[in-house]
């Protein structure tokens, strides 16, 4: 079984990468993740 | 397994035959203990499988070789198969109550060819009358703390990630893996109020020129998605800025209920019952459009930041899903018609607008075996 999430987000407001104001996965391609853990996060 | 279990029961008919019928009931007591020597034997030879597969993977990974679609007679056999038949009757299956002496065997056994963690298990294994049950065991409190910050999304799964990022392309695709993708309109349906602006306006630059805030686009996006549901054209639209996509797979021996992954409201759910086809990383690379072609449950909603939607879907396995805010849903149900309509069944939660509210962690649905 799978599961797909879509959602919408807050975007960084610059277009630096190392901008940490939008959302940003935490996860990768492959990792192994459990219910409860953080998907990504942002700042405002 | 079932010559198997004919040989034993042949030997026990035979043993009783030659006590002078005495003991004829003794040749049925023997169906169960082989029965689950060639479930254990059958568990054995899907461990070693997997292994194997899973160190096939491991070298092409580390070699930087990216799985590619690569389309084979055995995917189009599949398609043949009455696969929904066949769930249904491994749900059948795996629902028989079990002995109680039997049942920790059965559940080690399954923990031991799918990597699950029996320590979690909130019942003691002989407490769980059917695989089926264990299968969908509920764990011991604290097993799953859910991350608090106010400012992140939670899993609402156990599993591996397959897919992440954002949606940018026209048509907003999502790899299914390396050269072939599906549009997330086909995943979540054509009356999606899935947040996309018109014109095919793919550079992030152009999308800028609109000069909508955040605040504004947050409120406008139900009109851009909803005022023309039919004439919006989903292939050249393109998705607002700041959609995101995870795509989540469930090993067998995974936890396999759904939590919510941030408190949202659950506006409406739509049921796709499309076809059975399993969902393993073979399946994913040989057969086209797997995500959009099996059946599933999408739930949309409205979270703090907007648009949030969950596509739940089943496998040839594990092909039911239940929803804790909807139990009277049913899936997996035999098909009546010969050419199944594409149309999904959608219902809209009451009361209109608000739905139902869940809460970050709260269960939702869970999958069921067969």
């Amino acid at each position: 079984s799978t599961v797909v999430l879509i959602f919408q987000a807050p975007m960084t407001e610059s277009h630096e990468d190392d901008d940490p104001s939008g959302f940003r996965f935490c996860i990768k391609q492959g990792d192994r993740i459990r219910v409860g853990q953080a998907l990504g996060r942002w700042k405002e | 397994a079932s010559f198997f279990a004919k040989k034993l029961s042949g030997s026990a008919q035979a043993r009783a035959s030659s006590d002078g019928g005495a003991a004829g009931s003794e040749g049925s007591s023997y169906l169960v203990p082989g029965a689950t020597v060639a479930t254990l034997l059958m568990l054995g030879a899907l461990h070693a499988r997997r292994l194997y597969d899973d160190k096939k993977v491991e070298e092409a990974r580390e070699k930087g070789i990216e799985i590619e679609f690569q389309p084979d007679v055995k995917a189009t056999f599949l398609r043949l198969l009455p696969l929904r038949s066949i769930s249904r009757f491994w749900g059948f299956l795996t629902n028989v109550e079990v002995p109680v002496w039997m049942r920790p065997y059965l559940c080690r056994a399954w923990a031991r060819a799918f990597h699950s963690n029996l320590e979690e298990a909130a019942l003691p294994l002989e407490e769980y009358s059917s695989l089926q049950e264990f299968f969908v065991r509920a764990l011991k409190e604290g097993s799953r703390p859910i991350d608090p910050d106010p400012k992140c999304l939670v899993s609402p799964v156990d599993g591996t990630i397959l897919r992440c990022g954002e949606l940018k392309a026209a048509g907003a695709m999502i790899e299914q893996v390396k050269g072939l993708s599906y549009s997330v309109y086909a995943l979540l349906g054509a009356s999606s109020f899935l947040p996309m602006v018109a014109g095919g306006k793919t550079n992030e630059d152009e999308v800028e020129k609109e000069s909508v805030t955040e605040e504004e686009r947050k409120k406008s996006w139900w009109r851009v998605s909803l005022a023309s549901p039919k004439i919006r054209d989903p292939v050249s639209a393109c998705p607002m800025k700041g959609l995101f996509y995870c795509v989540i797979y469930l090993r067998p021996g995974d936890y396999h209920r759904v939590h919510s992954p941030a408190n949202w409201n659950v506006l409406s759910r739509r049921h796709f019952s499309g076809r059975l086809f399993p969902l393993n990383e073979r399946a994913t690379r040989t057969i086209r459009n797997l995500y959009v072609e099996n059946e599933r449950v999408v739930l949309e909603g409205l979270w703090q930041e907007g648009f949030m939607a969950l596509a739940a879907i089943g496998a040839t396995n594990i092909g039911s899903i239940e929803l804790y805010i909807e139990p009277e849903l049913r899936t997996n149900r035999p098909k009546k018609k010969l050419l199944q309509s594409e149309t999904p069944e959608e219902r809209f939660y009451e009361p209109e607008g608000v739905g139902i509210m869940s809460k970050k962690g709260d269960e939702m649905a869970v999958f069921n075996m067969g």
